[in-house]
């Protein structure tokens, strides 16, 4: 799975992720990519997150938007709500990671696997990658 | 004037000792091809959206990621693509499951979410929207990458031995 979010010159945010889903799925088996609020979600003011790992559990946490709820409803940092969401995932058996940025372009990274390929540029800071 | 840009080409089970330094640096120039598509949007004051769906479309086309080419098997050996996109500004989305045949699904996920009254279509029907909407289609064989149809083999031995007893050593 891959996915992007990203703050604008006018102070809007974006998300979105894209995938192939998981090696041998079956009755065709949608995951959280496609799902709005789960693996993807974006407003304004709040956050925008894009999310990778196994799907039906970050359906049932509403992943993405519990992120944006923790920031806006919480007062949750944007890399709190991302540690507690992705927290919430694991405790219910799901593994994975996500990405989320905040409506200053803030960047936070949620993982709870061994790696996760990831990276941020903005118009401060050069191209950065990490994986592990 | 501030812009930022974050990305993530899926997580799991990456052991360093099994990641050769060849392969990483394969994996991080992907990654920052992609941030560099993502960054001339951005600086040159193009929209969120422009940018992560260009972003995006670079790590589709790269066979290393599973997106686009190069994504992974169902059981019955074809590839099912899924994907979303959302514009904070608006509050609208779109998204798209088990299409075959759109080089880029992120872009039809775009088209769903601009040019529909919809937020996400499903396999044949938007695989026929796709093809309404004059997005690039693809053979399916296009998606097809080595790696990813010997993981479904690995996949299949597996989960057929547990299925049928009779068959597990062979």
């Amino acid at each position: 799975t891959v996915g992007a979010a990203a703050l604008d010159q006018d102070g809007h945010l974006a998300a979105a992720t894209s995938t192939g889903g998981t090696t041998g799925k079956r009755w065709g088996r949608v995951g959280d990519s496609p799902i709005i609020g789960a693996g993807t979600y974006a407003k304004d003011g709040a956050c925008a997150v894009s999310a990778t790992g196994t799907g039906e559990y970050f359906i049932r946490e509403s992943a993405a938007r519990q992120v944006c709820d923790r920031v806006l409803w919480k007062g949750q940092t944007i890399a709190e709500a991302a540690q507690d969401t992705i927290m919430a995932v694991g405790a219910i058996g799901g593994d994975g990671g996500l990405i989320a940025m905040d409506a200053a372009g803030e960047v936070a990274f949620g993982l709870n696997d061994l790696g996760m390929y990831r990276g941020t540029v903005s118009a401060e800071t050069p191209i950065r990658t990490a994986i592990f | 004037k501030r812009w930022a840009l974050a990305i993530h080409g899926g997580a799991g089970v990456i052991e360093r000792e099994k990641l050769s330094p060849e392969k990483e640096a394969q994996y991080r120039a992907g990654l920052s091809a992609a941030l560099s598509r993502g960054q001339a949007v951005l600086d040159k004051g193009g929209t969120a959206v422009d940018a992560v769906e260009a972003t995006l479309r670079v790590l589709e086309d790269n066979p290393l990621f599973n997106a686009g080419k190069g994504a992974v098997f169902t059981a019955d050996g074809v590839n099912e693509l899924d994907a979303a996109i959302m514009d904070g500004a608006t509050q609208k989305a779109g998204a798209v499951a088990g299409v075959t045949r759109t080089k880029n699904p992120v872009s039809l996920a775009r088209a769903v979410m601009e040019k529909s009254p919809h937020v996400l279509l499903a396999r044949d029907g938007a695989d026929r929207f796709s093809v309404e909407k004059g997005l690039e289609q693809v053979d399916p064989q296009y998606f097809f990458t080595q790696p990813r149809w010997d993981q479904l083999q690995a996949w299949r031995a597996k989960n057929l031995a547990a299925v049928d007893q009779t068959h597990l050593f062979g």
